[in-house]
């Protein structure tokens, strides 16, 4: 699974995700990834979301539309909504996931629960990209 | 103007450090690169965000590193089933397909379904003809192909005649 969420210039956000789902599916199985307020998620009032792991559990949890939730209502930022779905909620039903996310004030988490997980994100003249802890 | 920015993710289903070959590491890494640096001249352009979360993602659909359109994961048929969704923050509209056969870069079918609004979600051969019809690219199966796909399914499928499959790396389930 693949995804990008991005801040433009005139303060609008947006996500995009893509996958082949898993190896050795069932045929005619999907998962999080088109399944919006799941997988991906974008709202100028909070974040945007793409993820990846366990799609079954990020379309029990909405995850995407949980995390813009806890922050729109509860006020969480990003950092906090996000890590503690992907270092609770998810991590606590075994689920391998993570994500990329963005708020509307620039604000970037990428967190995950996995061995690693390929990200980065570009900022200026400031390009970051790892895989493991590096 | 707000500063803008871009981030990306591969896939939580990275390779054990201990088996990262320096030419997967590398090859990787360039294509973290090439996909954030390819959406961020978009946004440096004054295009949307939209845009560049499209334009990121497609770079990754087209680089047999990542699950995703080249190099996509097999379903226990030994087919290419791909799914994409793209939103946009400013109107709410979002756009996907599922179960996509022959949808070269499935990101941008999404995109397009995201303007039309109505339908938003289209599957299978719904979506490949959708697809076409409205001048997207469309491929054979086997152009998402690649041997390391191959042989993680014939892992997969054996792990579960052996009964280990619940001891699979993410790296083997996702790639």
């Amino acid at each position: 699974t693949v995804g990008a969420v991005a801040l433009d210039g005139h303060g609008h956000l947006a996500a995009a995700t893509s996958t082949g789902g898993y190896t050795a599916k069932p045929a005619g199985r999907v998962g999080d990834s088109p399944i919006i307020g799941a997988g991906t998620w974008a709202d100028d009032r909070t974040c945007a979301v793409s993820g990846t792991g366990k799609g079954e559990l990020f379309i029990r949890l909405a995850v995407g539309h949980d995390i813009h939730a806890r922050m729109l209502y509860a006020g969480q930022s990003l950092e906090d909504a996000a890590g503690g779905l992907i270092h609770g909620e998810l991590a606590a039903l075994g689920g391998g996931a993570g994500l990329c996310a963005v708020d509307r004030s620039g604000n970037v988490t990428l967190p995950y629960n996995t061995g690693g997980m390929y990200r980065g994100w570009i900022r200026g003249d400031e390009v970051y990209v790892a895989i493991h802890e590096d | 103007m707000t500063r803008p920015v871009l981030a990306i993710h591969g896939g939580c289903g990275a390779i054990p450090r201990a088996d990262l070959t320096p030419e997967v590491n590398h090859a990787a890494r360039s294509a973290l690169r090439r996909a954030l640096q390819a959406g961020y001249a978009l946004l440096i352009s004054g295009a949307s965000a939209a845009d560049a979360v499209a334009e990121a993602v497609q770079i990754m659909e087209d680089d047999p590193v990542f699950n995703a359109g080249h190099g996509a994961a097999l379903n226990r048929d030994g087919v290419h089933e791909l799914d994409a969704s793209l939103m946009d923050g400013e109107s709410g509209r979002a756009g996907a397909v599922a179960g996509a056969r022959r949808i070269r870069n499935p990101v941008r079918v999404a995109r397009a379904l995201a303007e039309a609004g109505d339908p938003l979600l289209l599957i299978g051969s719904a979506a490949d003809a959708w697809a076409a019809s409205h001048g997207f690219d469309t491929v054979d199966n086997a152009h998402f192909t690649t041997p390391a796909r191959v042989a993680a399914l014939h892992t997969m499928l054996e792990r579960e005649r052996l009964g280990t499959a619940q001891g699979a790396t993410e790296q083997e389930k996702h790639g």
